[in-house]
């Protein structure tokens, strides 16, 4: 997505060589026009399969893009709980998701009353990097039974290997930008080019 | 918001005299369509006065409705943190927010970067409950020396007295919907009437 790619040239700030910074418009700052851009392109992209009934996500980067893509496809938006919320009842889908960084397994949540096996779930997050995540994400959409439309991803860091698990996996994954690396002493961030 | 008012009804559980759980439209599934209507709602309330630059709101249920809002405002989402993200500097703004659920006292946090002494901010959450983090937001606005143009929050428990303590401070409080009481033995969910 061009527009994307340029926002990202614009403020995107590389801490390292495997992490990118874009709080200013999609991690702690949300810019809403290019959000509303980026459920348009995650419609356009899925709407041409089997009817999507559910945007599913995770709290809290995925929720602003996930909700304008539900409100594209005129479907509810439903976004996993990392931890346990004031409500959260006990009838949930439970998924274990490994982080890396903080060396820990985590568990994360979505309640049955909103996820079924007459839903065709399309997952949306912000990145992807090594897949944890998504897995966690996929793995609670089977467990209610539903089918899956497949992955939209607004960043995909190309050079690690989540992208690759989850397309040998046999899911389909979309990814508005896909970085092929980031070069932290030149400051440059690589992209790889539209077909 | 009588629509809103509407789906609190058909939709809203009582937990008990003081909790009220709508996990199927505002804090877990959330619908888009009711969302945006929200955002409208809040925009036609918060327009008349001095221009809003920014929506000042807190991960993660303030989000999708804080979008929607700075969507109508055409100004960019802010979303405090209420722990360090990945990409989260040292240059924060912080405020104290204590929990009487969880009886301790917690860290909400504001990047620098996002908010300076000439935004014009508008305050949205979900709930108004005790208080406490729309204080903690109103410190953080104030801390980076902007003004408020005021609180738009989508339910108040008008029975605990966080709306009270943010009046009495002065501040402009607007709910969509206003709940007196909470009837666990009935089932009734009792609002303040529209005016
Ligand atoms: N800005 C940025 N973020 C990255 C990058 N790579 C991964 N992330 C995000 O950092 C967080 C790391 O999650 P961990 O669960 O600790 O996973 P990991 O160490 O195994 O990667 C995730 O945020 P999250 O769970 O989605 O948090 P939230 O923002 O939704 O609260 C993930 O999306 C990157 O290059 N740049
Ligand atoms: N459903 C529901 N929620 C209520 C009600 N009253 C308060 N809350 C929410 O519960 C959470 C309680 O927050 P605490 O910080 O523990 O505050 P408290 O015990 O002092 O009220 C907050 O969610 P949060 O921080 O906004 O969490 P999140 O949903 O954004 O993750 C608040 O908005 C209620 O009657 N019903």
């Amino acid at each position: 997505m061009k527009l994307l790619k340029e926002k990202i040239q614009q403020e995107g700030i590389i801490l390292s060589e495997s992490v990118l910074k874009v709080d200013s418009f999609l991690n702690h700052q949300i810019d809403p026009d290019l959000t509303v851009a980026m459920g348009k392109d995650f419609y356009q992209h899925f709407s041409k399969g089997k009817k999507v009934t559910k945007v599913l996500t995770i709290e809290s980067s995925g929720i602003a893009v996930g909700l304008t893509t539900a409100l594209e496809f005129g479907v509810p938006l439903v976004f996993a709980r990392k931890k346990k919320s004031l409500t959260m009842n006990n009838e949930v889908f439970v998924s274990k998701v490994y982080s890396f960084t903080k060396q820990e397994t985590n568990e994360i949540t979505v309640s049955k009353k909103f996820l079924s096996a007459d839903d065709h779930v399309l997952i949306i997050d912000d990145f992807l990097a090594n897949g944890e995540a998504a897995l966690g994400l996929v793995s609670i959409v089977q467990q209610a039974g539903a089918s899956l439309a497949g992955m939209g991803i607004v960043i995909e860091k190309a050079f690690q290997d989540g992208g690759q698990k989850l397309r040998n996996a046999g899911f389909h994954v979309y990814s508005l930008a896909q970085i092929i690396r980031l070069d932290h002493e030149k400051k440059k961030i690589e992209f790889r080019e539209e077909a």
